[in-house]
C-alpha cells in the first residue's frame, strides 16, 4: 500500500513537472 | 489494446505517461524550443517524492520474504534515483542557460526514466502480489491431491472442513484480481475457470462420498473412483488455467500474437 501511495506521488510530481515543461514549449508550436 | 495491465497501475501512469509523451513530441517538434522556466521547485517536489519512495522500496524489499521481489525491485528503485539526478542537473542547466539542448534532453531523458523506473517498481510489486494468489491456488491443489485417502465418512468431514476456507480465499481472490486487470480477454478467463471450479465443487464432494460408499458396499467401486478423479481432473486443470492466466500479462500475449 505505501509502495502504491509513493509511486502516486512520484507520478504526480513528474506530470507537474513536464506539464510545466511542455507549457512554455507550446507557446512556439 | 491497454498498456498498462492493471487498473491500479494504469491510473498511476498513465496521466504521467501522456505527459511525457507530449514533451517528447514538443521537443522533436521545436528543437531549440522557447525559454524554459526555472523549474527548481517542481524538480525538487520529484526529488523529494522520489527519495519517499526509494525509503519505502527498501523498507518494501527488506521486510518481504518474497526472493524475485528482493531481486527485482532494487535495480527499478536505482533507475527512479538515477533519473531524479539528471532532472536535477537539467534543472541546473536551464537556470544557467534557459535555451540549453542538454538540459532539455536531459529533462525529457530523466522524467522518461522515471516513467520506466515507477513502472518496473510496480510490476515488480504487483507480480509479488500474484504470487501470493498463486500460492493460494497451489494450496487448493494439494487439497485436491489427498482426495484419493478420503475413503471414509469422518475423513470427508475433515476434507471438506478444510477445504473451504482455501477454496473460499482462492475465490476471493482470484475475484479480486479479475476486477483490477484491463485486458478484458483475461478477465474472462479467469471468470469463467472460477466459475467451473465453484461449480465442481459440489460435484467433488458427492463423488467422493459416492466413492466411499461404493468401497463399504463393494459395489460400483471402479466408476465411482473414475469419476471422482475425473472431477478432481477437471478441476485441477481449471486452477492450472487460473494459474496461467493469472501471470499473464498484456504484453505477454502482443508478443505471442
Amino acid at each position: 500500500e505505501q509502495i502504491l501511495e509513493a509511486a502516486k506521488s512520484i507520478a504526480a510530481a513528474t506530470a507537474a513537472l513536464v506539464k510545466t515543461a511542455s507549457a512554455a514549449q507550446r507557446e512556439l508550436v | 489494446m491497454p498498456v498498462f495491465h492493471t487498473k491500479t497501475i494504469e491510473s498511476i501512469l498513465e496521466p504521467v505517461a501522456q505527459q511525457v509523451s507530449r514533451l517528447v513530441i514538443l521537443h522533436e517538434e521545436a528543437e531549440d524550443g522557447n525559454a524554459m522556466p526555472d523549474l527548481a521547485v517542481p524538480v525538487r517536489a520529484v526529488k523529494a517524492a522520489v527519495d519517499n519512495l526509494v525509503r519505502v522500496g527498501y523498507e518494501t524489499v527488506n521486510s518481504s520474504d518474497d526472493q524475485i521481489l528482493k531481486q527485482d525491485m532494487p535495480p527499478a528503485l536505482t533507475r527512479v534515483e538515477e533519473s531524479s539526478l539528471l532532472l536535477l542537473d537539467a534543472s541546473d542547466l536551464l537556470r544557467a542557460d534557459p535555451y540549453s539542448g542538454p538540459a532539455r534532453k536531459k529533462l525529457i531523458e530523466g522524467s522518461r526514466g522515471i516513467l520506466q523506473g515507477t513502472s518496473a517498481l510496480l510490476l515488480a510489486f504487483d507480480e509479488s502480489e500474484v504470487r501470493k494468489i498463486v500460492r493460494v491456488c497451489k494450496n487448493v491443489l494439494e487439497y485436491l491431491a489427498i482426495t484419493e485417502v478420503v475413503d471414509r465418512m469422518e475423513d470427508l468431514v475433515t476434507f471438506v472442513k478444510n477445504l473451504s476456507p482455501v477454496l473460499t480465499r482462492m475465490t476471493k481472490n482470484v475475484d479480486a484480481r479479475e476486477k483490477e486487470l484491463t485486458h478484458q480477454v483475461h478477465r474472462d478467463m479467469l471468470l469463467r475457470s472460477l466459475e467451473q471450479v465453484k461449480n465442481l465443487t459440489p460435484v467433488l464432494i458427492s463423488g467422493i462420498k459416492i466413492f466411499i460408499t461404493a468401497k463399504q458396499s463393494g459395489q460400483g467401486l471402479v466408476e465411482a473412483q473414475n469419476n471422482r478423479d475425473y472431477t478432481v481432473r477437471k478441476m485441477s486443470d481449471e486452477i492450472h488455467e487460473i494459474i496461467r492466466v493469472l501471470q499473464l500479462t498484456t504484453y505477454d500475449e502482443e508478443e505471442w500474437d
